[in-house]
């Protein structure tokens, strides 16, 4: 038997939204520490990495391993029926083929369940390497969700160059160029404003803007987003989410030809 | 001119 409630379950609506433009399907793993997904997009270029502990859910049972695989265009269609303050359960008995997701309003008035099929899929699983990065910026997710946009609309590409002044965003395209700077903030009041830089080696490299719009999607998961580089290695874009777990994409770099 | 990597050249299969 596997089960998972959990109150705030806007966070499952959010987590969809934030992985359904860019995955179709996924596997969600269940064991004993919580829930996991791993898949890259169709085109591999990009991966979304996410983990909801166990004990950040409000009841979570998982009796045996389960590996669940969902078509996610499925699952955000049930979720989007999912009031915002409802409690969200996910439940399926041992070598099921569906999963049922309960949802219920603050007032226990109303009840609703959904049964949706399962799905066998067998997707590559990539070993993600402990990295050391030589840059990681911390800075409000809306700020990045913001310069992601306005640069898009410069050209394909986003040059990212970290050093420790501070961090500068570019874009080139038909219409001109474009860059943003930001500078490491000199004093935090409040850490979720705040732009923090760690810098040991300084760091340029060159993103596809498409898959950093899709990877905002996760804004309203949290207030900051943790980006790392290392030179010709992807970059980690990071969203923690309170007291449950994180989701973290991957992004391989444009190479210069 | 930039080409786009794709990231299982990053990441060995698990």
């Amino acid at each position: 038997m596997f089960e998972a409630r959990l109150l705030r379950g806007s966070i499952l609506k959010k987590v969809l939204e934030a992985i359904k433009d860019l995955l179709t399907q996924a596997t969600f793993d269940c064991d004993d520490s919580g829930i996991q997904l791993q898949a890259m997009d169709n085109s591999h270029v990009s991966l979304v990495s996410l983990q909801l502990r166990a004990d950040g859910f409000d009841k979570y049972r998982c009796d045996r391993n389960i590996s669940m695989g969902m078509n996610l265009n499925s699952v955000a269609k049930i979720l989007k029926c999912a009031g915002d303050k409802d409690t969200v359960t996910m439940k399926a008995q041992d070598n099921a083929d569906t999963v049922t997701f309960v949802f219920e309003s603050p007032n226990q008035e109303k009840v609703s369940d959904y049964e949706m099929k399962l799905m066998n899929l067998d997707l590559e699983h990539l070993g993600i390497p402990e990295t050391e990065y030589s840059c990681t910026i911390r800075m409000p997710s809306a700020e990045f969700a913001r310069i992601c946009r306005d640069l898009s609309q410069f050209g394909d590409s986003m040059v990212i160059a970290c050093t420790k002044e501070g961090v500068k965003f570019s874009a080139t395209g038909e219409i001109g160029s474009a860059n943003i700077k930001l500078a490491q903030t000199a004093s935090v009041d409040k850490e979720e404003e705040a732009v923090i830089i760690e810098m040991d080696e300084p760091v340029t490299l060159t993103f596809a803007c498409q898959y950093l719009n899709y990877f905002t999607k996760a804004t309203s998961l949290s207030p900051q987003v943790q980006l790392s580089m290392s030179a010709d290695v992807p970059l980690v874009v990071e969203y923690r989410i309170q007291d449950i777990g994180h989701i973290r994409y991957y992004l391989a770099p444009k190479i210069e030809d | 001119l930039h080409s786009q990597e794709s990231l299982p050249v990053f990441f060995n299969d698990a």
